[in-house]
């Protein structure tokens, strides 16, 4: 199981569409300071259906949708699919490849997509549980987050355990 | 629930033992222990950290690429456990010198087979490492777009 | 005690939209503003910032860099209206890009007239940038030693 | 006004004494991960006044006085001296040359000393006083200070711009 494809349209700094075509192994992203690789990693998080606009770092989630630059007008809408390879049937599911996808409108109706079906977002959180991918799950990592799974506080790292267990 | 705790918490804390050596030489040593030993449910879990030669030492006084490299043996003992199928990683390498940049890399890439990895660097160390690389940049200012992929390193593609 | 503060205030104000401009270049603009004017001693003190071309946004939605960029210019900001003798900044190049080492090692050559530096880091830009280089190692493991002085830039000594 | 030398013995990882020579201008300080660069810095933290273990990432302060090896006994004393040339009398003494100093002894008495004689506390932060240099000061920055000199909590902005004033 591996992700194959991301599509980002109207997230954050993500103003035109983007697709990004991920193979097994390991994927390098590089570019200048404020080019919008942390928004990338952001839309992942959102895809699989994180909750709090503060991980996100948002006040509100809103504040992912695209919200215009000197040129460019705001955007209405942000949407993101994922496409995750199904090979090994990690995933409680028949379909060999399974998309899933989130959209936020500005009138803050949101909505999840399963395969191009919209579904509830019990539905995709269903989809990863026991699959270490979940929103909860450690699997998206940055460097404010090494010294928390080390911080004094052990409740951080007893939840990491306890995910695993 | 609680002996499913308890297995899982020893295979993690084997798993820690040896992925830190792998990390930090021969010569050090690191364990995890519950607190209260007694109370598998609820004990807080504390992290003892020592690298070659020096005496161990509570997690605060490590060096900052130290805490990194504890951090990511600590990650990737659980994932040892319950694979993620995915694993991103937004400038973990920061801290790191060369030599543990080097480290890094070689754990990362022993742990490829089962978990595909995604890494945010700014570090020319890394990327060599990787099979694939991506370019983000803002030709108009605040739009970000793709900038094409370079399977063949050719790092021009980041100056 | 207000009135100092009131006249210090204005004048960080304004040297941190100059050197916002320095470190971000043309068209990026940013502000301290206090956000109960009339309480000079008790207000608390916001930053806008508004990179080159983007919307202004506040602090949280910058990305790690720019941070760290927009932070070095509120602390020098600060050091115009008070210099302080020296200045110890131990690793706070690691989130930056090679364009932005640059801009900010140009910003402490700027300073450096008035205010010592000494500058902790794994990046081989700013070491280049520098006047002096220590090295500290560890022949025995655990007991840090001093390497030696290079004023000529030769970099092997810490290869 | 600027640091000339700084002398430290039995501090950290410090085991043998270590005289560093400063001279004006950008020095950089390198070396592997765990090498004791950051020690140093907690070194000139502490010989100018800083009293919160915390800060010197030690949990008590007697953790700063080396602590041994598998082949070095552990001392019994931390000390750490700090010679500025005083050139544009910024500070309020006739010295051309100030020599401060601090040390520690397992027993829990400290020490402080102006040019080689023992005094208080108080005498060091007197000298630094308005000069921008004591321990409250913002004159030593690591990278998890930057996201405080930002951070939500503008309390310690305010800090910042009173300690200016
Ligand atoms: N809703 C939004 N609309 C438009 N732009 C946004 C939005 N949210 C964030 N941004 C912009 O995205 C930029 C940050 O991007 P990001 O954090 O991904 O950078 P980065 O590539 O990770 O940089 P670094 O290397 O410094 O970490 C900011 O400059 C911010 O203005
Ligand atoms: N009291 C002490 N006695 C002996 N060694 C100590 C003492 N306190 C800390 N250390 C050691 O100092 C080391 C950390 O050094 P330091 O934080 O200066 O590293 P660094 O050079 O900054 O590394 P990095 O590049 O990773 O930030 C730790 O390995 C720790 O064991
Ligand atoms: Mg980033
Ligand atoms: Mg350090």
């Amino acid at each position: 199981m591996y992700l194959s494809r991301l599509e980002i349209h109207g997230f954050k700094s993500f103003a035109d569409r983007m697709v990004v075509d991920f193979s097994p192994g390991v994927t390098v992203i590089v570019g200048p300071n404020g080019c919008g690789k942390s928004n990338i990693v952001d839309a992942v998080r959102w895809v699989i259906g994180e909750q709090r606009a503060r991980i996100l770092r948002s006040e509100k989630m809103d504040n992912i949708i695209f919200n215009g630059t000197s040129n460019r007008r705001s955007l209405g809408m942000s949407e993101v699919l994922l496409t995750i390879e199904n090979t090994r049937g990690v995933l409680p599911t028949e379909y060999e490849e399974v998309t899933i996808g989130r959209r936020l409108f500005r009138s803050g109706e949101s909505e999840y997509l399963l395969n191009g079906i919209q579904c509830r977002l019990k539905d995709i959180t269903d989809l990863f549980m026991d699959t270490g991918m979940g929103a909860g799950a450690y699997s998206v990592i940055e460097l404010k987050m090494i010294e928390d799974i080390l911080s004094d506080s052990t409740q951080d790292r007893r939840h990491m355990f306890e995910e695993a267990a | 629930a609680s002996k499913r705790f308890g297995t899982t918490f020893a295979a993690i804390q084997n798993n820690f033992s040896k992925l830190f050596v792998e990390l930090f030489g021969e010569g050090a040593t690191a364990e995890i222990v519950l607190e209260d030993p007694d109370d598998l449910l609820e004990s807080p879990i504390e992290v003892l950290a020592k690298p070659s030669g020096k005496k161990p030492c509570i997690l605060t006084q490590l060096s900052g690429g130290e805490k990194t490299l504890t951090a990511i043996a600590l990650l990737f003992s659980i994932y040892l456990v319950k694979p993620s199928p995915f694993c991103i990683l937004d400038e973990v390498d920061a801290p790191l010198d060369d030599a543990n940049i080097d480290r890094f890399m070689n754990l990362i890439r022993s742990f490829s087979d089962s978990t595909q990895f995604v890494l945010v660097t700014h570090n020319k160390r890394t990327m060599e490492a990787a099979d694939r690389m991506y370019g983000i940049t803002m030709p108009e200012q605040g739009v970000s777009r793709l900038v094409g992929v370079s399977f063949d390193h050719d790092l021009q593609l980041i100056a």
